[in-house]
């Protein structure tokens, strides 16, 4: 008896995890397309810009290289290896089909 | 018996399922957050100052930053057209998106990390649907859903 | 059938997601303290 009821409980529960997991999936959806619509409106790309004090107080003391690429862009980092020196080659390759590839340098000394 | 065992299997992979899918779900609303925030804050500097920043001093999303130390020493070879990309570092780095950066710059209210004071809960919640709130109060306080409705009774 | 090796690791503007780059930090950071 014991186990039937439990049956009957995990059936009920498992039918709330559908209609759950279903409600999720149409949120998801609509939440993409909400972002698409909010980055797309006109007035919105006008102000979507950060500064280069905003970037610095990010990533205090480092070198950085703000990347700026057409969708699609494919940027490949291949695993660490030793060079013939010895030393660890670090890697970065970018590569557009669409467009060019603009890169500034932010906080050199 | 063996079909409770195995109906306790299914209910454990669709949890599992849920969490990723309302990982993501608040992932997304995160990015809206942020954004949102940010494209209202150069609003009102540009209202403060009367005029919009020099162009060679802002930076427009999308873009993603690689952050190394002050030492590295970087080779980079670019093609004539500026389609292809080859850097050379002499010592690891970070790449980072410009989502990652907005909230690293408290664009999202801190709530990635569960920490939102309640003024800051008012008005990440007037960034996103309201049918989708519920989910800025859980992760304003970093609550497991887990812990909440559905699964708390039958638990 | 065998699996390429992975060599390396890729990220698509606009098309991966964060945790891609994500992943790809985790790489190099596993190397550097190999």
């Amino acid at each position: 008896k014991e186990v039937i009821e439990k049956l009957r409980h995990l059936k009920a529960e498992i039918e709330e995890l559908e209609l759950k997991e279903k409600e999720l999936d149409q949120q998801k959806l609509w939440l993409q397309q909400s972002i698409k619509n909010v980055m797309d409106d006109s007035v919105n790309n006008r102000f979507s810009y950060v500064s280069h004090e905003d970037i610095c107080s990010c990533f205090k003391g480092d070198t950085l290289l703000a990347i700026q690429a057409p969708s699609g862009t494919q940027l490949e980092v291949p695993i660490p290896e030793l060079g013939q020196n010895g030393q660890k080659k670090y890697q970065i390759t970018l590569r557009s089909r669409s467009g060019p590839i603009h890169v500034l340098l932010i906080n050199k000394d | 018996a063996q079909e409770c065992q195995n109906l306790e299997m299914e209910k454990q992979r669709r949890m599992e399922r849920i969490k990723q899918k309302r990982a993501q779900l608040q992932e997304l609303l995160l990015q809206q957050i942020a954004f949102k925030n940010l494209v209202q804050r150069n609003q009102q500097n540009e209202q403060q100052n009367q005029g919009a920043p020099a162009l060679n001093s802002t930076i427009k999303l999308p873009f993603i930053i690689v952050n190394t130390s002050k030492r590295t020493v970087i080779d980079c070879s670019i093609s004539s057209d500026k389609f292809e990309y080859l850097f050379n570092f002499d010592n690891a780095f970070e790449i980072h998106d410009d989502i990652e950066v907005l909230k690293r710059m408290g664009m999202s209210f801190g709530l990635e990390s569960g920490k939102c004071s309640p003024e800051d809960l008012r008005l990440a919640k007037s960034l996103v649907p309201k049918a989708l709130e519920g989910y800025i109060t859980d992760m304003s306080t970093g609550s497991s859903w887990v812990n909440q409705g559905l699964l708390c009774n039958s638990a | 059938s065998c699996l390429t090796p992975r060599t390396a690791l890729l990220y698509k503007f606009n098309g991966s997601p964060s945790k891609s780059l994500k992943d790809i930090n985790n790489m190099i950071k596993q190397g550097d303290q190999r």
